[in-house]
């Protein structure tokens, strides 16, 4: 059988002449080192969720991309993260939400699929979830970057002075 | 958002999502990555991962409408993607893109916007690592 992987760290206005060449090294070595980490478990002959979970949890550790350590930033200045995991093989599925101190929310989801009854878990109970399973927390500092805050500040900026929620640049909206 | 797809050697399929939302995100927003069938779908056929304006990708069912297409439509992965992200997305007026793949070890990686960072290595060996529009 074949093996195969695909990975994903965010869409939207992502123009060459925006982006100077060190960030977008920087971007392309962290979009290597998620597929390879990935690529890596499915060579060694692993499963496709030990794989996609690998490929995600070296994204959400990269501070580059829109999840885990790089997450953006709510209206009231907090984060709210987000992650879901589903197994084909057994159309099993698991999801997560509304986290601020998981490190790895992909990990919780899974924790979520193959350890509690449910699908979805959200906020304190799946935070509680988390704690009780021994994943690794932190504590909002961890999860913090200056180009997220600063995203922030111009949003409501931009909304205090009339602007529609709708219109966000789509550059800002996703970090 | 991030996210991947996986086939394994035993014809396994597995998708995974993770994101921080939107910036200035009303707090309590749940998008698309949590709710399975629109983010995050994997079954027998194929796994999909998305990215992009996560209510668009709710109000499609994006990630199920692809596997559908291909079970009931008997479209290629490729095909089933292009409709749902280049038609179904932009009627609806959302904005973002896929990352997928099926049973037999191809890949699609569509999207309606100027640019998705991606990656993939497909069932032939092939590696992707991309930013822009026609990289």
């Amino acid at each position: 059988m074949p093996i195969a992987i695909a990975l994903h760290g965010g869409a939207g206005t992502l123009r060459r002449s925006e982006m100077d060449a060190a960030a977008e090294q920087a971007y392309r070595a962290g979009l290597a080192r998620a597929l390879e980490a990935g690529h890596a478990v499915l060579r060694a002959g692993g499963s496709a969720l030990d794989a996609v979970c690998a490929s995600v949890c070296a994204l959400e550790d990269d501070p580059l991309f829109n999840a885990g350590r790089g997450s953006v930033y709510t209206l009231d200045g907090k984060q709210e993260m987000e992650a879901a995991v589903m197994d084909g093989s057994r159309q099993d599925a698991g999801s997560v939400t509304g986290l601020g101190c998981v490190q790895n929310p992909v990990l919780l989801a899974r924790a979520v699929m193959e350890r509690s009854p449910h699908v979805t878990l959200g906020f304190a109970a799946a935070e509680d979830f988390a704690r009780r399973e021994g994943l690794d927390m932190r504590p909002p500092e961890y999860f913090h970057t200056d180009k997220r805050w600063q995203a922030l500040l111009l949003e409501k900026e931009r909304l205090a002075s009339g602007g529609k929620d709708e219109d966000i640049p789509e550059d800002r909206k996703h970090g | 958002t991030v996210g991947a797809v996986a086939l394994d050697d035993q014809g396994r399929l597995a998708a995974a999502t993770s994101t921080g939302g939107r910036t200035a995100k009303w707090p309590g927003r749940i998008g698309d990555t949590p709710v399975i069938g629109a983010g995050t779908w994997a079954d027998g056929d194929c796994a999909v991962s998305a990215t992009g304006h996560g209510e668009y990708f709710v109000r499609a069912a994006a990630g199920h409408e692809i596997s559908a297409r291909i079970r009931y439509l008997g479209e290629t992965l490729e095909q089933a993607c292009a409709a749902v992200v280049q038609d179904d997305l932009p009627r609806l007026g959302g904005t973002g893109g896929v990352v997928a793949v099926d049973k037999n070890g191809r890949v699609a990686l569509p999207f309606n916007c100027e640019g998705m960072y991606r990656a993939a290595i497909d069932g032939q060996g092939r590696a992707t690592l991309a930013i822009y529009r026609g990289e």
